[in-house]
């Protein structure tokens, strides 16, 4: 496509069609899209984040992820649509005016590259990263159990050939040791939304240990709001509540991690389930799974902007 | 290209905590045969696993004698794969 309007938001995409979108996008929105370049994959490719931003310096921050697991196709393909969306409501909607009027918004949409790639190229079923692992023919690890949060504790395998295997240490793995020393160094991001697929849920931390954190309550009821919000577009049922609760225990995740670091609204979604396709859910799908999520995403990123801390 | 001609998606339903704890025990017992897509959580709530076809009788087998129900969510994940790069090339053409 020569634009961003031509783009197919209705269909699955290779990583560099990913890659000229976000190019595309920032040519087309100088002074509001930039994109920044974290680090590199341990494949060398770059780790891009899409900043928007309406102006100041180091502003109050939303940082979105999606796709850190390579075979959920459905949340890089969200990621895409939800890029386009921030430019197009942009000055239209007055909500998301409101939100960059204060905040800025990183969006990283394809966060684990190299196993993105691979899943068209290998194995459509690659969740991992691609770091060979020492000692082991089996390659890569969960970039969602690498974090330094309850890293090495039950709720994540130390076995390389598991599909939840840890890594040798927390940050072991590129992908996520840049997004570490991106919000260590910002120091400013009050909202981090990690995006998986699927089985329909909203959760917040914690997932490696049973006690609450000490904003459950809040963040329990933004969730509830959140997930009302997107059921109401096409009755899509969600779960929600700490991760540990809602789904089972999981240790060294990217939520878990943010929030011990003072980021209050750590969220992380599981998108939409069909119960028919899983990881392959059907390209029809993406444009109304996007919408619904927007609208959650929405009350979280408004719930930010109306209750600064 | 990795093909998965044959692997089947089983979505299991564990009704009780002892039929949790069997599953449990399934997941151990094949962890690097077994790719579970959706992973136990509590009773009731579904978990889908995919099965590649050389296991496929011993998983069942194993279901079955527990008396653990299941269902066919996927009956050849390589039909669907094919269909999805199939859409995939497709959209591409016009552009």
């Amino acid at each position: 496509p020569q634009n961003t309007d031509s783009f197919d938001f209705a269909n699955y995409h290779t990583l560099e069609e990913i890659y000229s979108f976000q190019d595309l996008l920032v040519a087309e929105n100088p002074n509001f899209v930039s994109k920044i370049v974290i680090g590199q994959s341990y494949e060398g490719r770059p780790l891009n984040v899409l900043k928007f931003s309406t102006g100041g310096t180091n502003r109050p921050a939303i940082w979105i992820d999606t796709g850190i697991h390579s075979r959920e196709w459905v949340t890089q393909a969200s990621g895409l649509w939800f890029a386009k969306k921030i430019v197009t409501d942009y000055g239209t909607d007055p909500t998301l005016t409101a939100i960059l009027s204060q905040l800025d918004i990183f969006l990283e949409i394809a966060t684990n590259p190299d196993g993105y790639a691979f899943t068209h190229s290998s194995n459509r079923m690659w969740r991992k990263t691609r770091k060979p692992n020492p000692g082991s023919s089996c390659v890569g690890v969960d970039p969602n159990r690498n974090w330094d949060a309850g890293f090495g504790e039950p709720g994540a395998s130390s076995s390389p050939c598991s599909e939840t295997y840890r890594g040798p240490s927390a940050n072991s793995e590129s992908e996520v040791k840049s997004i570490v020393d991106f919000v260590k160094s910002h120091a400013n991001i009050k909202a981090f939304i990690s995006i998986h697929s699927y089985s329909q849920m909203l959760m917040y931390p914690y997932g490696y240990k049973t006690t609450p954190t000490n904003d459950a309550a809040e963040l329990h009821k933004v969730a509830q709001k959140a997930v009302s919000d997107l059921t109401s577009l096409y009755g899509t049922k969600y779960t929600y509540g700490s991760i540990i609760d809602t789904i089972y225990q999981a240790s060294g995740g990217s939520i878990d991690w943010t929030y011990n670091q003072g980021i209050k609204y750590s969220y992380t979604f599981e998108l939409r389930d069909t119960g028919q396709y899983g990881f392959l859910l059907p390209a029809t799908q993406i444009i109304p799974t996007a919408q619904e999520t927007w609208l959650a995403l929405m009350t979280i990123m408004d719930h930010t902007l109306k209750n600064p801390y | 290209k990795v093909t998965f001609e044959g692997h089947k998606v089983l979505r299991i339903v564990p009704k009780d905590e002892v039929q949790l704890s069997l599953i449990k025990d399934l997941e151990e017992m094949m962890e690097f045969e077994l790719d579970f897509w959706r992973g136990l959580t509590t009773v009731s709530n579904p978990v889908d696993v995919r099965v590649p076809s050389h296991v496929l009788n011993s998983v069942k087998d194993y279901l079955e004698t527990q008396n653990i129900e299941y269902s066919t969510m996927i009956e050849d994940l390589q039909i669907l794969l094919d269909m999805e790069q199939k859409v995939m090339a497709g959209a591409r053409v016009p552009q």
